[in-house]
Order: C-alpha cells, then sequence, then structure tokens
C-alpha cells in the first residue's frame, strides 16, 4: 500500500515576494 | 481527456504526517496540516482566501485566484473541476463536490468565494 507524504495533499501557492 | 487526480486523493489513501503518524486521507484534520508544517524545516502554511472562481476554457477546469498569505498576493491556478482543496476547518472542498464524491470516493464541501484554504510556502524565501 502506498504512503504518501501529507504535503503532496496542499498545493504550493508560492507568492513571489519582493519586500 | 484523461482527467485523472493524483490517487492520494482517493479515499482510504494513507497519508503519513510529520511525525510520522500515519492516516487516511478523509480522516485529515486542520491541526494535522498545521502540526506537520511546524515540523518543517522548509514549509509553512499559508493561508489561501478563494477571491474569484471562474470558468476555464478547458473543459472540467476552472480558473481559481486566491489571495495569499499576509501580503495577499494574488495566485492564480486552473484545476480541475473536482479538485479538492483543504478548507481551515471545514475540510475537503471542491468546485463540484458531486463529481468529486464520485470520482474519488472523498466527500467534500462546496469550495465557495471566501473560503480560506491551506497552502503551502516556503519558509525563507531569501
Amino acid at each position: 500500500v502506498p504512503v504518501f507524504p501529507w504535503h503532496s495533499l496542499v498545493p504550493f501557492l508560492a507568492p513571489t515576494q519582493s519586500d | 481527456p484523461s482527467s485523472a487526480l493524483p490517487s492520494y486523493f482517493m479515499k482510504g489513501s494513507i497519508i503519513q504526517l510529520a511525525d510520522g503518524e500515519l492516516k487516511r486521507v478523509e480522516d485529515l484534520r486542520t491541526e494535522d496540516f498545521l502540526q506537520s508544517a511546524e515540523v518543517s524545516k522548509e514549509l509553512k502554511i499559508d493561508s489561501s482566501t478563494v477571491e474569484r472562481i471562474d470558468s476555464s476554457r478547458t473543459p472540467d477546469a476552472v480558473i481559481i485566484q486566491f489571495s495569499v498569505g499576509e501580503h495577499k498576493v494574488q495566485v492564480c491556478v486552473e484545476v480541475l473541476v473536482e479538485y479538492p482543496f483543504f478548507v481551515f476547518g471545514q475540510g475537503w472542498s471542491s468546485c463540484c463536490p458531486d463529481r468529486t464524491t464520485q470520482l474519488l470516493a472523498l466527500s467534500c464541501a462546496k469550495l465557495s468565494v471566501g473560503d480560506v484554504c491551506i497552502s503551502l510556502t516556503l519558509k525563507s524565501l531569501r
């Protein structure tokens, strides 16, 4: 049975910050 | 189109939290994500508020505009209507919960404008 890491389930919404 | 979502969204999938604990995807709670991110050196949880949901030119897809993090950065993602997001305090939610349940057997609420989703960013963007 495959086991998936928790962070696979969360979208990576990476803002490009400029500060 | 072959619009298969990743298999980890399928009901019954085994998910490993940062502390090693195993849970089924349908049993995950907000705290599981928050606690796992706390352990992580690289990732942190950000709040992403749904600002708009627009139809896409791609069949069965939508374009969701999020306001991400404390800086309220606007981020758009195009996803299939059945793609589940985890809403703080509510759980799995998608634009078309019936379809998500049909395809993945995962119970979902309806994702709406104003919902605050769990998302990830890097702890340090430097």
